[in-house]
């Protein structure tokens, strides 16, 4: 809420690389 | 460079303990990737500092402490991604 728009995408990106680190090796 | 914004992170994270604990498994993750034959546990700790410093950064208020938290989520990513590849090359050589 208090992010511009580009931190936001920023933000998603770090998530779904969070969500492919998750995966297994 | 990268150690003194660590560190200052950590001054800035003494009144937020979720933070700071979050910021040690970090740092534990590290010294973990270093050891021989640490990686998985290395990989183990990543995924659980990351985790909980990602619900943190979202509910970061924008200033200082926003953008070195936010600089080392990107930091500590990259390095995991980086384990995560070595390890799978290695397998991918048995």
């Amino acid at each position: 809420a208090n992010t511009s728009a580009s931190e936001d995408t920023d933000y998603d990106d770090l998530f779904w690389r969070f969500e492919e680190l998750k995966k297994k090796t | 460079q990268e150690t003194s914004a660590r560190d200052l992170l950590k001054e800035m994270a003494r009144d937020k303990p979720r933070l700071l604990a979050a910021l040690e498994v970090a740092s534990a993750a590290m010294a973990k990737a270093e050891e021989a034959g640490g990686e998985q546990d290395a990989l183990v700790l990543y995924q659980h500092s990351l985790g909980e410093l990602l619900l943190l950064l979202a509910a970061e208020p924008p200033g200082r402490r926003r953008e070195l938290l936010h600089t080392e989520v990107q930091n500590l990513m990259a390095r995991a991604e980086y384990l995560k590849e070595q390890v799978k090359m290695r397998e991918s050589r048995w």
